[in-house]
């Protein structure tokens, strides 16, 4: 594995968002993903739509939560394609789902996995490099305060309520750590971005890591 | 408004926040060590902060077994 990968060095990883005061981290997490993935497969990068998710994707809660492993396995089971951001924007409350034809375009799931990897943040590393960015979920209660850094103490890893995207590792330091996007907008911690320190499990980081397959 | 009722209320999770701040920086020993402060978030209550931007569920996942397995 290299000393340091970043996604964002391949142009693969879309602008941080903001999800305003809506709980949709969790659609952040896998629409983030899939838009990585689409771009590595060699398509255009091109942001799709988050609301999609969040008004259709009827195991989820819509703004009032989710989990980015519901929200996936909604997306293989039906085969949704998620259409372009601009044609479903995001509007921050949950909405009544708009249908597009099987013709439409789009961009579908194939296939996902889900992994707890605590205890192997090596693997986990492995995983980022071999199926791109990966959506993985935290507990981020000490996040309200974050400013920049890397996160080493006062971060648990039992209690997640979460959804952020993992899109490198930096291991050629004195600490090594996860780059994680997160959905607060760009003027919230490293430019919309949280270090989270490799090992131990940090903010739970490990436990629930869904990768995708388009 | 100054002194309204919910200016006091903020206030006051300001000055809570101040000292979470200075709490958890007490840890930040090292260099590149996390920071924490104020930002947009400071005048909210934690339980308003969580109820607003913590609402991912837990997903139990399988423990990734090395194995190369998809779905």
């Amino acid at each position: 594995l290299p000393a340091k990968f970043d996604w964002r060095d391949k142009a693969v990883v879309a602008p941080v968002q903001n999800q305003h005061a809506c709980g949709s981290c969790w659609a952040f997490s896998v629409v983030g993903a899939m838009q990585s993935v689409h771009a590595i497969g060699g398509s255009q990068l091109a942001q799709l739509s988050v609301q999609q998710v969040l008004d259709c994707s009827f195991q989820n809660e819509g703004c009032n939560g989710g989990s980015p492993c519901r929200a996936l396995n909604w997306l293989k089971q039906t085969r949704v394609k998620l259409v372009p951001q601009s044609e479903y924007p995001y509007k921050a409350k949950t909405g009544i789902c708009h249908f597009f034809s099987q013709s439409h375009g789009g961009v579908a799931v194939k296939n996902f996995t889900a992994h707890d990897f605590s205890g192997q943040e090596e693997a986990m590393m492995g995983q980022l490099v071999e199926r791109g960015p990966l959506a993985a979920i935290v507990d981020a209660v000490s996040w309200q305060d974050y400013l920049g850094g890397i996160i080493q103490h006062h971060c648990s890893s039992q209690w997640s309520n979460h959804a952020v995207l993992v899109v490198g590792y930096n291991t050629a330091g004195d600490i090594p750590y996860w780059i994680v996007q997160n959905s607060w907008g760009t003027t919230w911690g490293n430019e919309g971005y949280v270090y989270i320190k490799i090992g131990g499990n940090v903010c739970g980081i490990a436990d629930s890591v869904a990768a995708v397959f388009l | 408004e100054v002194n309204s009722e919910e200016f006091n209320r903020r206030h006051l999770y300001f000055q809570n926040a101040t000292k979470r701040h200075a709490y958890l920086n007490s840890f930040s020993t090292v260099p590149q060590s996390a920071e924490y402060g104020v930002n947009q978030f400071s005048d909210l209550s934690q339980k308003e902060f969580r109820e607003l931007y913590l609402r991912a569920n837990t997903d139990r996942a399988l423990l990734f077994s090395g194995l190369k397995t998809e779905g």
